[in-house]
């Protein structure tokens, strides 16, 4: 473990007074390997551990009894700091219907995610309505469908349509009508690189002017977590990030890729397959996490 | 990496960020930037362009032995088990799997194994629609085994050349799904002797090490003999066959690069080292 193997780093140092440059270099080394193996990006890991050298430096580290739990409280705090000291819910506030936005890669959660939401905000007394934009993906809207059934939340859609943007308009209408007062709007999957689909979502939002427009991840991403989160911010725009499949046994080390090239929030993670499985995101639980 | 310099101490931290960026790992990065080192320090590579060079050999040469094609020919109904994590990409790549064997004129039958997420069999069924080809299929909720079972029955009733079972995704760390994929396994080989032939597992360009822990817990229970790495028409490299090849051995059979029916193509060990530091 981390903490094992940094003791160790530290018991060599025992009798050379106060930190230096030099000697820190071991555990700097250790906790970027950890980082690394977490899948934290290797530039942003590069930064964090200049800022955890400064933080260290200034203090006396080595004057501790386990000096090795002193350097990894530094660590972890800074981790928790980078990763947003405080919960962020989910901003709902606006006349109705009030527009939340979902887009992502491909196979990242979106569609689960969108039912997840809505059971969050009928459980609050609110009325959402569940809007299906993704009109390639095979039976896209049939799954959508069926999990409005199952939450017993409406869900709007236009078979025949291949128009997002029109069936945003059209939705709009809807809720307008029917007095629905939030707007949960499941996208298609789409590759950041994919200037088209980037385009359209785009559109959507311009359309939309959602209160909430955000990047569904997958917990499990590796070092494009920076690509994937700059091009969407950059091209689109995000207001928040809902990391999935935090049930897992991946350390999550995107969270802190994501967090350091943003600044946007982390709002939710998924943590199951079931609808109720979407909780709120706590810095602390996620930092223990990545430090492994 | 700028070419024709000689080699100094950076050329080697941008080759560990080319590989670390790619999803190599950790430890697999080492290994490869120290056998590097060794070359260098022996004059066998003498500037910047080598290393590039040097490291595409390298790669090439310990992703070689992993680049397998199906033997699809060795059994009727050779029968093919998909099986991966939640959203990379089985049902799809399933799709582009049935339209290659289409392609050579084989008879294929897919079954649809996945009766727990929302509208899994209809996904299936528009793909089967598309490739004219049948889907044996129950009501959702059902048991997954007994598609299964139903499935590899009537591949050998209709003498069917290739079947191709879907299945829901499923995180491996839950011990009740791994389970449940080691009884729809016995099934399968209980109706035909030697099936499934190909246990294939779908892996997701984009994730990073938690794939080696896929690999091996699917291993573990399973005995994996093939996979597909899907989403390479993304920007992640899929580095992690660097330490899959070099610590599992197993083949990897095609790479997914894009959502339609066409776009599955084969593994090439070659193609992959040269992408990998283009
Ligand atoms: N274990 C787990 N699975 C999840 C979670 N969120 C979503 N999933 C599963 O991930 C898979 C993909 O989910 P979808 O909601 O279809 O993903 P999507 O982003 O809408 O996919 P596309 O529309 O194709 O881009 C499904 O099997 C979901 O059940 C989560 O938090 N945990
Ligand atoms: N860009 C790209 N998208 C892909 C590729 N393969 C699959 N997809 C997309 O990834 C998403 C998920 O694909 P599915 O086939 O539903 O994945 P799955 O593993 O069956 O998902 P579950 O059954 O929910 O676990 C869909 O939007 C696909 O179109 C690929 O190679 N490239
Ligand atoms: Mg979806
Ligand atoms: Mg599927």
């Amino acid at each position: 473990k981390l903490q094992e193997r940094l003791e160790s780093t530290f018991k060599k140092l025992k009798g050379y007074g106060k930190l230096s440059e030099t000697n820190i270099k071991d555990s700097l080394r250790e906790v970027r390997i950890a980082l690394l193996e977490a899948d934290v990006n290797y530039k942003v890991a590069k930064d964090f551990l200049e800022k955890v050298k400064e933080k260290v430096l200034g203090e006396d580290v080595l004057s501790s009894i386990t000096p090795g739990q002193q350097f990894i409280k530094i660590v972890y705090n800074e981790l928790c700091e980078l990763l947003g000291k405080v919960n962020k819910p989910l901003d709902v506030a606006g006349s109705p219907p009030v527009p939340v936005l979902l887009l992502g890669l491909q196979g990242s959660g979106k569609t689960t995610t969108a039912g997840k939401l809505a059971l969050l905000l009928r459980k609050k007394g609110r009325k959402p309505l569940l809007v299906a934009t993704d009109v390639y993906r095979p039976a896209a809207i049939d799954q959508l469908i069926k999990l409005g059934a199952q939450l017993n939340v409406a869900v709007f859609s236009l078979k025949d349509s291949k128009d997002p943007l029109a069936i945003c308009r059209e939705a709009k209408a809807y809720a307008m009508k029917n007095g629905f007062d939030t707007m949960i709007v499941d996208t298609a999957g789409r590759l950041h690189i994919d200037d088209g689909m980037v385009e359209e979502v785009a559109n959507q939002k311009k359309f939309l002017n959602p209160r909430e427009t955000l990047l569904i991840i997958d917990a499990m991403t590796g070092q494009d977590a920076v690509t994937i989160a700059t091009a969407f911010n950059e091209k689109v725009g995000i207001d928040g990030i809902i990391l999935t499949k935090l049930d897992g046994d991946t350390r999550g080390g995107a969270a802190i890729s994501i967090r350091a090239v943003t600044g946007k929030p982390i709002k939710f993670i998924g943590v199951g397959e079931k609808l109720d499985a979407l909780e709120p995101f706590h810095p602390e639980r996620m930092a223990s996490r990545i430090l492994g | 990496v700028v070419k024709g310099k000689p080699i100094d101490e950076d050329a080697f931290e941008g080759i560990e960020e080319a590989l670390i960026l790619a999803d190599a790992g950790f430890e697999t990065t080492e290994i490869l930037v120290a056998s590097l080192k060794e070359k260098w320090k022996r004059g066998q590579i003498k500037t910047t362009e080598d290393i590039q060079t040097s490291m595409i050999e390298e790669v090439e040469k310990l992703l070689l032995p992993i680049e397998r094609h199906i033997p699809t020919d060795s059994k009727k109904p050779f029968v093919i088990l998909t099986i991966g994590v939640n959203g990379v990409g089985k049902t799809t790549t399933i799709a582009k799997l049935a339209n290659i064997y289409r392609t050579s004129k084989k008879k294929v039958l897919l079954g649809a194994c996945d009766t727990f997420r929302a509208a899994a069999v209809e996904q299936l069924e528009v793909w089967a629609k598309r490739l004219d080809m049948d889907v044996i299929k129950h009501t959702e909720g059902s048991d997954p085994a007994a598609v299964a079972y139903d499935a590899t029955k009537a591949a050998k009733a209709r003498g069917i050349d290739v079947l191709i079972l879907d299945t829901a995704g499923r995180l491996h760390t839950k011990v009740n799904l791994m389970e449940e994929m080691k009884k729809i396994k016995r099934v399968i080989t209980k109706e035909v002797e030697g099936a499934p032939h190909e246990i294939l597992l779908i892996i997701d360009a984009t994730n990073g090490q938690n794939t080696i822990s896929q690999v091996k817990t699917f291993h573990e229970a399973l005995n994996i003999t093939g996979i597909v790495v899907t989403k390479l028409d993304g920007t992640a490299k899929g580095g992690f066959i660097l330490p899959i090849a070099h610590l599992l051995k197993i083949p990897i059979r095609y790479i997914g690069v894009g959502e339609k029916m066409d776009d599955l193509i084969p593994f090439s060990a070659r193609d992959f080292s040269r992408a990998l530091f283009g």
